[in-house]
């Protein structure tokens, strides 16, 4: 494997997303780019990474190979690069280590590290293609702001989308909140977009501790979609350039 | 209240 990022920065704002629902990964190295699919340990939320071939420059990948990384382990040596560093991953063809190269475009520092692998057998899940019943998309500022505000009065979120807009509402002991978003184009500033598709309505409750841990991407992209359907997962995604992404799915609360 | 479910209980390992 030899992987070129043009930014550094790309990769640590990733892990640093995911580092703290997801601990040891593997990396799914082929031909087609970098993947990774790890569940959380109480098996609720799932983190989906596709960084494509396109988002290298150059990309090569010889063999099949899986990079099992401990994320604190990479976070602690990402940390060693500048945001605007050239990152280069490389792996031999049955490594032991992940070797991470630094370079910077302004001076001649160039930093390397070995980051030693571990074997990691992890479950894979099958995700099967959905046809969502709302797609909602929205600033990823914004649904941060939502997650933070209605967590500090419950633990619970239930999402509500109609042809009216979408609601995102929680009870707990001091009370109740509410947020209301309708679909909206801002013709000036498109970032501010909301857009509600719907072909049914749907109302699905989830735990507002891991959205809120999910928020943690929202600097990786201005904005975030979120897929539901009656009784699956939801689906929070943020799109990365060269159709790379970072999906997180998130299992729903039943009954009442 | 409602239960949380798991992620098992709708995607199937592979």
């Amino acid at each position: 494997l030899e992987a070129r990022l043009e930014q550094a920065n790309l990769l640590k704002k990733v892990v640093d997303a995911i580092k703290d629902l997801v601990q040891d990964c593997n990396f799914d190295c082929n031909d087609s780019g970098i993947a990774l699919q790890a569940m959380d340990n109480s098996h609720v939320a799932l983190v989906s990474m596709m960084l494509k071939a396109e988002s290298f420059s150059p990309f090569r990948c010889d063999r099949n190979i899986a990079l099992g990384i401990n994320l604190s382990s990479l976070m602690k040596v990402l940390r060693c690069a500048q945001n605007e560093d050239i990152l280069t991953l490389k792996a031999d063809d049955a490594p032991d280590v992940v070797n991470l190269v630094f370079e910077s475009s302004e001076s001649d520092r160039l930093s390397e590290y070995d980051i030693k692998l571990m074997d990691i057998d992890q479950e894979h899940l099958g995700i099967p293609e959905t046809e969502y019943s709302a797609t909602i998309s929205m600033p990823a500022a914004e649904f941060q702001r939502i997650c933070r505000d209605l967590i500090a009065l419950s633990e619970s979120v239930a999402i509500e989308a109609t042809k009216e807009g979408v609601k995102f509402s929680c009870s707990g002991d001091i009370g109740n909140g509410a947020v209301t978003l309708r679909s909206h184009t801002n013709v000036e500033k498109p970032e501010l977009n909301v857009d509600i598709a719907l072909s049914e309505p749907v109302a699905l409750t989830f735990s507002l501790k891991y959205l809120v841990n999910f928020c943690k991407a929202s600097g990786l992209s201005g904005t975030v979609k979120l897929c539901l359907s009656s009784e699956v997962p939801l689906l929070v995604e943020y799109t990365l350039a060269s159709n790379s992404y970072l999906r997180f799915y998130l299992a729903p609360k039943i009954g009442d | 209240s409602a239960q949380q479910t798991r992620l098992e209980g709708f995607f199937k390992p592979t």
